[in-house]
């Protein structure tokens, strides 16, 4: 079985890690509550 | 062929040598046809003889080696466009490997294996230290009292240096032995029950899985011929004789059910052996690892599966390109490390003559969904009862070092089915939320396997090969926007042995489900990576849209799958949720 996250564009900014673990097709073993990312709007309101 | 055998040539002289080579493969096959009174396999010996040459199955084993040096060795053997590697050695000058593999000898395919003997390292690539070229149908026929034959290792940048010598043994399986194995295998597969008998309804399974409309449209006489004895069931035997007797009149299968591959009905042996092969592969009968183009990617070692995994994902040229999927590399992010995740063998078969050719998809439109799903029902039905607590013991020991029973909220003696420890719940704090505080801060969703993307663009570049995969398909026409085109996309797979129950990764207000039917496909990578699948938008699911403040609206899909195809959410529309919380959970059903 398998859960899928859809967001939408521009809303998180998800951790480097697991991006570029999927970028090379290679599965990063998680756990439920571990960080995904972050949203966004957040972040550019703080950059602002 | 051979370099340096420790033992005498064969004489020469073509009639004699003839003769000789006959009598000597007669020595080699371990013959048991008095124990089997049937034709078919003792026809098939004898056109074996008759050809003068031979076409089955030999069985390779690397034993050990004498080497100059210490070190931690591997062994490959390269034959035509196959290549397999042993395990590494301990550090050592005596490697020993005891390593076996069979290989398809056909009367005009290559019979000349090349062995290749490489000093590991962990830092920089292997190093070929020595290799040789053996002719298997010379050491088949050679005569000699030795279970082993020994060959010199030469140097490959001079052959007229030896670095070593190779101990290794070549028999060929009986043709009889062979087909009976055949049988038995292909039994397993749809042997629900696991009583290696067939019951009606799992014969009726079997002759559709082949995709032969003929046969399927006479299964109740098929089984009729099969069941000898007339108890009702169709044991191993009886299969093996059925399949004998169809292959001389009309085959049952017109195509290999795992490769694809179209099975000549002239050449009923090498058929046999083909099939047997294919479903041998990845059955981790084997102890060789296969699936390497050559040597020296075989020696890449770890690296190299890696990029095996990632760069064959499509599968175009085969299911053999992945021959060891069944241990899928994944990248565990508390570790650090890379690791490998245990797939049971007869799953990875089963979910390769489906999943990864064009014929094992076409036999979906040939009642293989319906199967899926019945299967999904059946297990799930199965999965409810009193016995199947029976079976809990047994899959915590196969998952030992993945199952954490001190995390679990009960002690296994509360679980009284088996889909209750399924499902089971986790004592509280067992799964530490990060950043429990700050709501902009999304969470994993469950225990998996990750993979995440800016967009769906990228999702299919590295990783979802259906050719119909879209966001709006994924979501469905009823909670589809625009918003979400061009979104990041996280897939959350979740393998046998996980914690089945799956979280909020955002807090907000849960605004609507809406339920999609559908297949129940696998979602293995094996699946994922086929373009002829499209797991994601043809499977059962349930879409949920949660509400947010910090990142706008997110969509969650909970995506059914073979035998786990049941989902329950714990949550209501309308309800608000807090990242963390538990949202639902997936179990055995359809």
């Amino acid at each position: 079985s398998t859960v899928i996250c859809v967001f939408e564009k521009d809303a998180i900014e998800i951790d480097e890690d697991l991006l570029s673990n999927s970028a090379r097709s290679l599965e990063t073993l998680v756990q439920v509550g571990m960080k995904l990312g972050v949203s966004t709007r957040k972040l550019s309101e703080i950059k602002l | 062929m051979g370099h340096g055998s420790s033992k005498e040539d064969s004489p020469s002289g073509s009639k004699e040598e003839g003769s000789s080579r006959i009598s000597h493969l007669k020595q080699r096959l371990h013959l048991h046809r008095h124990h089997h009174g049937r034709s078919s396999g003792s026809s098939s010996y004898q056109k074996i003889l008759a050809a003068g040459g031979f076409a089955g199955i030999a069985l390779l084993t690397l034993i050990h080696a004498e080497m100059k040096f210490k070190d931690k060795w591997l062994a490959c053997v390269s034959l035509g466009e196959q290549t397999f590697r042993t395990e590494i050695s301990d550090h050592t000058d005596r490697p020993v490997w005891k390593s076996e593999k069979k290989l398809l000898l056909e009367k005009n395919g290559p019979h000349v294996a090349r062995i290749s003997v490489f000093e590991t390292n962990r830092l920089s690539r292997n190093n070929l230290i020595g290799y040789c070229e053996i002719d298997l149908l010379e050491v088949i026929i050679r005569d000699g009292d030795s279970d082993f034959d020994v060959f010199d290792l030469l140097d490959p940048s001079s052959s007229d240096i030896v670095v070593g010598k190779i101990f290794l043994s070549c028999s060929v399986e009986d043709p009889i032995e062979t087909e009976k194995r055949f049988a038995r295998r292909i039994l397993s597969i749809m042997d629900y029950n696991d009583d290696a008998k067939l019951s009606f309804s799992e014969f009726s399974d079997l002759i559709n899985a082949f995709g032969n409309q003929l046969a399927a449209d006479k299964k109740e006489e098929l089984f009729k011929v099969a069941d000898k004895n007339g108890d009702g069931i169709v044991c191993a035997d009886e299969l093996a004789a059925l399949l004998a007797i169809q292959q001389e009149k009309e085959p049952l299968m017109n195509r290999c059910p795992v490769c694809g591959e179209i099975l000549k009905v002239s050449d009923k042996l090498n058929t046999m052996v083909h099939l047997t092969l294919c479903f041998d592969e990845g059955t981790g009968n084997q102890v060789m690892t296969g699936g390497f183009l050559t040597d020296k990617q075989a020696a890449y070692g770890w690296m190299f599966k890696l990029s095996e995994w990632a760069h064959f994902s499509s599968y175009d040229i085969g299911i053999n390109s992945g021959s060891s999927s069944s241990h899928i590399l994944v990248f565990d992010r508390k570790t650090k490390r890379l690791v490998e995740e245990l797939i049971d063998g007869k799953i990875v078969l089963s979910m390769r003559a489906i999943y990864q050719s064009k014929i094992g998809l076409g036999l979906m439109d040939k009642g293989a969904k319906e199967l899926l799903q019945n299967i999904s029902e059946k297990h799930g039905r199965r999965m409810n009862l009193a016995e199947s607590a029976q079976d809990i013991p047994k899959f915590v020991e196969f998952f030992k070092d993945q199952i954490r029973l001190s995390e679990v909220k009960y002690p296994l003696e509360h679980f009284k089915t088996f889909n209750e420890f399924f499902i089971r719940e986790l004592k509280p704090g067992a799964r530490p939320i990060a950043c429990m505080e700050r709501d902009d801060v999304a969470i994993c969703s469950a225990d998996c396997r990750l993979m995440a993307f800016k967009s769906a663009d990228d999702s299919l570049r590295f990783w979802v090969k259906g050719r119909k995969f879209s966001i709006q398909g994924l979501l469905g026409q009823d909670v589809y926007s625009n918003a979400f085109i061009d979104g990041a996309l996280v897939i959350f797979r979740l393998a046998p042995q996980d914690y089945h129950r799956f979280h909020v990764p955002v807090s907000g207000t849960v605004e609507k489900f809406v339920n999609i039917p559908g297949c129940l496909y696998t979602v293995n990578p094996i699946a994922v990576n086929s373009k002829y699948c499209n797991v994601f938008t043809e499977n059962k699911r349930v879409v949920s849209i949660i509400s947010t403040a910090d990142f706008g609206k997110v969509a969650l899909v909970a995506i059914g799958a073979t035998m786990v195809g049941s989902i329950t959410f714990s949550k209501k529309e309308g309800e608000y949720v807090k990242k963390g919380d538990e949202f639902g959970y997936f179990s055995f059903g359809g």
